[in-house]
């Protein structure tokens, strides 16, 4: 045997992204739990499958061409599949295999399974011709076990599988995380409506979120509302708060003691996490470009936080109105814009601070005006978009739209 | 020798894959002779085939079955 690698935890998450079409799902993903328990049975090792988020193994079937794997596959015969050493935990299957169970004809997804969980978990491969770990696929085995020298190379990897860890053994479990199936909540009407959140996004378009929706909004109004978990998949509704960091590139989501991180649309591994270090239950956040800080607040305090460093918060949270000059406590929403103004929400009204966060002169303003919405508006439900800024709006003042690109919330393929 | 430009090729694409052959760091194309017999011998043994450095029918049915896309670590040389 060979050792590559090992994973500094025993206990270790697999998901299934997707399925071979030549087997049924039930049959190919009691092929995939088996090619676990080979390896769970001979060493200290638990497998517990996620079905949604972030876990240490991916498990998932591509062909001649993929947008996630560069080491692209061969059509049938050939190269049957690849994995990545410890802790990376990918596992690729060449999706143009015929893939099989129980028979001789074509590839055997259990044998072939385990020999990339056996890479993914830090073996290479073995000099003996009929070990699982041997380069070269020996065909279907009825009777497959695990061959001597894969035992012991799992076991100089993570020792002996000893009697206590046997009642230790966790069964592959069912998800722990199910996607929501709640009903959405009534769709706001983006002319009126308090918000629970919005943020300056990737670039610069501004976003608004509210219950389970979320639009953009440029200098011709609000756009159309989305379902946030359809742009951000596993992200729920009713948020706290939402900041863009133009430095990081990260977004990052709040809602109860839980945080979110997104690149664009994708969930950054190990999310979502527990906030631990600032009160749950925020209630607004911004990403002020002045000093790359981002500002989360709840109450009549907030926290100053560098994404980059490790930041003291032990002497946060501070009162808003020391740093905010004629800021409302309990803000609804909060943003900044490229040039330092920063906008604060709450209710149906806005505020509007300059560089020195200093609430600039008639202000609040209703809500409607930072929409763009006029007053003759129709609802939300038949919205027609068609809202030019009165003359007597300057664009500065309202939300500052020339940055603001044409309405295409929905991931694009470049997104 | 025996090989044509096409098999050869196939088998030098082979043997660089997974790691019984590496491309010289000075950047020349060719491989020396040497390495390559010495990449086949490896190839070979750890196949359980005679082991001759030269390509013969069994080497290359062997080259020829379904395997996994992750490097072999059998040329001391080039794990090294």
């Amino acid at each position: 045997y060979l050792l590559l690698g090992r994973w500094r935890k025993k206990h270790l998450t697999f998901r299934i992204f997707n399925l071979p079409s030549t087997l049924s799902p039930s049959r190919a993903r009691a092929a995939l739990h088996q090619a676990f328990k080979y390896w769970s049975s001979v060493a200290p090792l638990t497998f517990r499958e996620v079905k949604a988020g972030w876990a240490d193994i991916r498990l998932s079937f591509h062909g001649r061409q993929s947008p996630y794997c560069s080491n692209t596959f061969d059509g049938p015969g050939k190269v049957l599949a690849h994995a990545d050493i410890p802790e990376l935990g990918s596992v690729h299957f060449d999706n143009d295999e015929f893939w099989t169970e129980g028979t001789y004809q074509g590839v055997n997804l259990r044998i072939i399974a385990a020999h990339e969980v056996g890479h993914a978990l830090g073996l290479g491969h073995s000099r003996y011709t009929q070990a699982l770990m041997a380069p070269v696929y020996a065909g279907y085995q009825p009777y497959f076990k695990l061959h001597p020298d894969d035992v012991a190379g799992i076991q100089a990897l993570y020792g002996k599988k000893s009697p206590e860890t046997e009642d230790e053994e966790e069964e592959i479990e069912t998800p722990t995380v199910s996607p929501a199936t709640t009903k959405p909540s009534p769709m706001p009407n983006p002319c009126s409506s308090e918000l629970d959140a919005t943020m300056l996004g990737p670039r610069g378009k501004t976003y608004a979120f509210k219950g389970d929706y979320v639009w953009t909004v440029t200098d011709s109004g609000p756009g159309p509302l989305f379902r946030v978990s359809a742009l951000w998949e596993g992200l729920p509704g009713n948020l706290d708060a939402a900041v863009y960091s133009p430095r990081t590139k990260w977004i990052h989501f709040f809602k109860g003691n839980k945080v979110w991180r997104y690149v664009g649309f994708k969930m950054s591994p190990g999310f979502p996490m527990k906030l631990n270090r600032v009160e749950p239950n925020l209630d607004a956040a911004l990403y002020w470009p002045i000093n790359k800080k981002v500002f989360l607040f709840k109450g009549s305090g907030y926290w100053q936080w560098d994404e980059l460093a490790r930041t003291d918060l032990s002497r946060y949270p501070k009162p808003i109105k020391e740093l905010f000059t004629g800021v409302p406590d309990q803000p609804s929403a909060a943003m900044s814009w490229h040039d330092g103004q920063v906008y604060f929400f709450k209710g149906k009204d806005y505020w509007r601070l300059n560089q020195q966060l200093r609430v600039a002169k008639g202000y609040p303003r209703n809500i409607t005006h930072w929409m763009h919405c006029s007053p003759q508006t129709p609802d939300t439900n038949s919205f027609t978009g068609d809202i030019t800024p009165s003359s007597t709006d300057t664009i500065l003042d309202a939300t500052p739209s020339t940055m603001d690109s044409i309405l295409d919330i929905t991931p694009s393929t470049t997104d | 020798r025996a090989l044509g430009p096409t098999e050869k090729e196939a088998v030098l694409d082979y043997l660089v894959q997974y790691g019984y052959l590496q491309k010289p760091l000075e950047g020349a194309e060719d491989f020396r002779l040497e390495d390559i017999t010495e990449a086949l011998r490896a190839f070979q043994e750890a196949s359980e085939l005679p082991v001759s450095g030269q390509m013969d029918d069994d080497t290359r049915a062997r080259m020829k079955q379904p395997r996994c896309g992750v490097e072999d670590p059998f040329n001391q040389k080039t794990l090294k």
